[in-house]
């Protein structure tokens, strides 16, 4: 597997921070668990109406998923399973290194 | 060899550097192959000048790709010009004045160490692969390392962060190269693109502040003209203006160092996607990107080549 199979479960979220509570609340809940910020670069520059994306590591999928419901952060998953992603992004490659 | 070269699978490091010696081989009227540095970890820093060999004060535009480590397409995207450049030489009559007029110095991997970790070990790195003795976090973010508002609004000094702007400017030896390389010669240099990904924009200076560049007008023009070139290709929006209005304010970046030193039209793309492959844009994506993207650069070489 690419990468030892490590994105398994992994997934990115999507957050647009409606108004300045919620970009609060969500810089807040960034401080507590360890995301890769997709864009913006870093949480300082989160702002609302902007999109956040965030790859988070299957361990705190559920965590977030609870917190966001409970914040009544709206979200979305656009990425549900990273590895799956990676493999499709360079299965020409995967497959020529077979070949 | 070349002709059998892929340019629509992304390639790792060493293939990127075997093709570049195959290029420079095989084009010897056209390609010149030089290094400006060695990374951090000790990798060669390649570029390739493109263009008919003539006078030797010709203008030049730059293009680095490749800055942050995981924006597979930006590699992809020099690969695809150079080949089009090459191949198009003699039957584009626009290619061809733009490389008897213009020298095009083609960067594929600035960030050589972060690059080849991403394809290695961690897909999604970002930063350079340069060692803080005091913190167990490597890498500096490449684009947050210029001698322009250093570690300011928008970067961080904590070595941990994905935006960490460095223990001073340059501190990269991979910045430091390119700094070096455009300083020496900044007269030539009429325009800078720094290639990355994730946005679908098109930006120009200033990041760091609202205020509007001297020559706002030709630079706004020739951006508007990029982006519709590159809506012709594939209908394919993308938005376009000073980096702190359109994105955000953020540290000073390759882009507005460029600009600092004298580089007339020094901009930064943003290529595909906004969000729905993220930084793993699909292999079967790169030839319509690039070559919407190729029609965007091409229209700036050639307002450059114009009066403003």
């Amino acid at each position: 597997y690419l990468y030892n199979n490590r994105y398994v479960g992994d997934q990115v979220f999507r957050v647009t921070p409606r108004d300045v509570t919620e970009v609060q609340v969500l810089k807040r809940m960034l401080g507590n668990i360890k995301v890769d910020l997709w864009q913006p670069n870093s949480a300082s520059l989160i702002r609302h109406n902007a999109t956040v994306d965030m790859h988070v590591k299957l361990n705190d999928t559920q965590g977030l998923h609870a917190h966001l419901k409970q914040e009544g952060i709206a979200y979305n998953v656009f990425i549900s399973n990273l590895q799956k992603e990676i493999e499709k992004q360079t299965g020409y490659r995967s497959a020529r290194r077979r070949r | 060899s070349e002709s059998h070269y892929d340019y629509e699978v992304y390639h790792s490091l060493e293939e990127i550097q075997s093709w570049m010696l195959e290029v420079n081989r095989t084009h010897p009227e056209i390609v010149d192959m030089f290094s400006i540095g060695t990374s951090y970890e000790g990798r060669p820093l390649y570029v390739l000048q493109i263009g008919k060999r003539s006078r030797p004060q010709k203008k030049a535009m730059w293009i680095d790709c490749g800055v942050h480590a995981r924006e597979w397409i930006g590699p992809a995207f020099c690969q695809w010009f150079v080949k089009e450049a090459i191949n198009s030489y003699q039957h584009d009559s626009v290619m061809r004045r733009l490389m008897n007029q213009l020298n095009f110095y083609i960067m594929p991997v600035l960030n050589v160490d972060g690059y080849h970790y991403s394809w290695t070990t961690d897909r999604f790195w970002r930063k350079t692969r340069s060692k803080n003795h005091k913190y167990h976090c490597r890498g500096v973010d490449a684009n947050r390392n210029w001698k322009v508002k250093w570690c300011e609004e928008g970067a961080s000094s904590h070595p941990c962060d994905d935006t960490y702007c460095g223990p001073f400017p340059e501190s990269e030896p991979e910045v430091r190269a390119v700094a070096k390389f455009l300083r020496k010669n900044k007269k030539r240099f009429k325009a800078y693109i720094s290639i990355h990904a994730y946005a679908q924009m098109l930006l120009y200076p200033y990041s760091y502040k609202y205020a509007m560049i001297p020559n706002f007008g030709c630079v706004e023009s020739a951006a508007q003209n990029a982006v519709t070139a590159l809506y012709s290709a594939y209908g394919v929006r993308y938005r376009y203006g000073p980096a702190s209005t359109t994105l955000y304010v953020s540290s000073g970046s390759s882009m507005d160092w460029a600009y600092r030193i004298g580089i007339q039209y020094a901009f930064a793309f943003e290529l595909r996607d906004t969000g729905y492959y993220g930084f793993l844009l699909p292999e079967a994506l790169i030839n319509p990107t690039c070559t919407e993207t190729l029609r965007a650069v091409k229209a700036i070489a050639t307002g450059l080549l114009k009066k403003c």
